[in-house]
């Protein structure tokens, strides 16, 4: 009964906490915003990502003077699906800008991720709502300039920046000893899409898009998991030019991966929010697969689960 | 906590996996991205080695041609040009939004036959020219302010400079 | 005002402006 009661009053003093912060508080002192003019060639802002070690940014469209949302993975996963689709056109993708993206959303069929933002000034636990509405993992935050009135991009909050900031910042984290398997969203074992070492990368990305999942993970033919294809190595495989060589093994394709790539984390049923927020707050944790005692893949928990569970959750 | 990093997905041991299990393969010439990130070199305005008056010159050249205007530059300031400059955004701003930007262009010398052009914000007019008089109050008292209207046309001057150079 | 070298046809100009009691360094990218 006691973990049970102190999971519950942890729970609430983090949403007590989240409602009376604003994601203008996450913000450090100084820190700097890229921002990519829509007129770029997508090849080009994709060297820029990669030269700033970021993997999204927001777009700034001049003829408008106005933004014209995120640029993220989705969007190099549908250039890949589209060139897939036409390989004929494959001038038009080097010579794609990102003013062309709506195209190939429209191309490929895939639905426009409308881009939630708010207001700086909102509080953490509303910016929080509308990411898990929109099932994005980072909303940009908009304001506009006093005189002119004109939109101002003042940053862009992701899950897991709010995450760490309320493992930083709210001890009654250490409250949260329930494993995860009782725990209603968190324990629930998902169905989730898996490959080989051998699978086709162009497959894996597939399913990405298909699954709108930001991992696919890789599993041996015993069913253990042995690495994960994330969304954001597409970045590192477009750059390499390799989307072109679409049977590459999705082995292969993680070669491509930076070799200061932190790796893969996994947890049991038996862990609990505690230490996984204590993980969060030390290093950069986007997802955790679950594994039983051998190391088969038993399930899979994104930081979206865990916004959930905290929000919604007990 | 049974919280743990997978080893067999750490780089150098899912290349030497790979390596093992297909060792003539393609998997050998298939590098990682570079981590090492090269250094933006950032620099205060635009340098230059022209002749100060040769600089000038290039610069109104590249403001007529962007249809920006200027103030007749005064005795003790011949080295400042004061710009005002239509900023023409598509969406369908309220009549009351001040369209004009004033920028201000500075030429600074850095050492001998070493300049530094200079580009600072000044404030918004609305078309009938008359200065927001609440822009009177001091720029720093604004709490928010969009920067991306005078980086567009400090970018598009440059560019001008740029290929006119 | 802060610029970069134009590289690839690439110009980056930056300048720090502050929200509320924050500083923020904009920076954006444009092609020549």
């Amino acid at each position: 009964e006691q973990i049970e009661h102190d999971q519950k009053i942890g729970i609430k003093a983090i949403r007590l906490f989240l409602q009376s912060k604003t994601s203008y508080d996450v913000l450090p002192v100084s820190y700097r915003l890229i921002v990519l003019d829509t007129s770029l060639l997508v090849k080009k802002s994709l060297t820029i990502l990669l030269q700033n070690n970021i993997v999204s940014a927001p777009l700034w469209n001049n003829q408008t003077s106005r933004f014209a949302g995120l640029l993220t993975a989705s969007d190099f996963i549908n250039v890949i699906q589209y060139y897939f689709q036409f390989p004929e056109k494959f001038e038009f993708v080097e010579q794609l800008t990102l003013d062309g993206l709506r195209d190939v959303e429209r191309a490929i069929g895939c639905d426009q991720i409308e881009t939630a933002s708010i207001h700086p000034f909102k509080s953490l636990y509303e910016a929080c709502v509308k990411m898990l509405e929109s099932k994005a993992r980072r909303i940009p935050l908009i304001d506009e300039d006093e005189k002119t009135h004109r939109e101002i991009v003042v940053s862009v909050l992701t899950q897991y920046r709010i995450l760490k900031f309320v493992a930083l910042n709210c001890k009654e984290t250490k409250m949260l000893l329930k494993p995860i398997k009782d725990l209603k969203g968190l324990g629930t074992i998902k169905d989730i899409s898996t490959c080989t070492l051998q699978t086709p990368v162009i497959e894996v990305i597939h399913l990405l898009a298909h699954k709108s999942v930001s991992s696919v993970p890789i599993v041996d033919d015993q069913g253990k998991l042995i690495n994960v294809y994330e969304a954001v190595d597409i970045l590192a495989l477009v750059k390499g030019g390799m989307y072109t060589d679409l049977d590459l093994s999705v082995g292969d394709a993680l070669l491509r991966r930076p070799e200061d790539f932190e790796g893969v984390h996994t947890c049991t049923m038996n862990d609990r929010l505690s230490t996984i927020m204590d993980t969060i707050r030390k290093s950069r944790l986007h997802r955790l697969f679950i594994v039983d005692d051998e190391g088969k893949l038993v399930s899979v928990i994104t930081l979206s689960d865990i916004l959930n569970y905290i929000l919604f959750g007990e | 906590s049974t919280i743990a990093i997978l080893p067999s997905s750490l780089p150098s041991i899912h290349r030497a996996f790979m390596m093992e299990l297909n060792p003539n393969q393609l998997s050998s010439n298939i590098n990682p991205t570079p981590t090492k990130k090269s250094k933006t070199r950032w620099h205060f305005g635009i340098r230059s080695r022209s002749y100060p008056l040769d600089v000038m010159g290039e610069i109104y050249r590249a403001l007529k041609n962007l249809g920006a205007e200027w103030a007749k530059p005064t005795e003790e300031e011949l080295w400042t040009i004061r710009v005002r400059w239509k900023y023409e955004s598509g969406d369908a701003m309220q009549e009351n939004t001040p369209n004009l930007m004033k920028m201000q262009i500075q030429l600074f010398q850095l050492e001998p036959n070493n300049y530094l052009v200079d580009f600072k914000f000044d404030g918004w007019e609305t078309s009938t020219g008359t200065p927001q008089d609440s822009f009177k109050q001091d720029l720093d008292e604004v709490g928010s302010f969009s920067a991306y209207p005078f980086l567009h046309l400090a970018t598009r001057l440059i560019m001008e400079l740029a290929v006119n150079s | 005002l802060a610029t970069t070298s134009i590289k690839h046809n690439t110009l980056a100009v930056a300048s720090i402006v502050r929200y509320k009691r924050k500083y923020v360094t904009q920076v954006l990218f444009s092609p020549l």
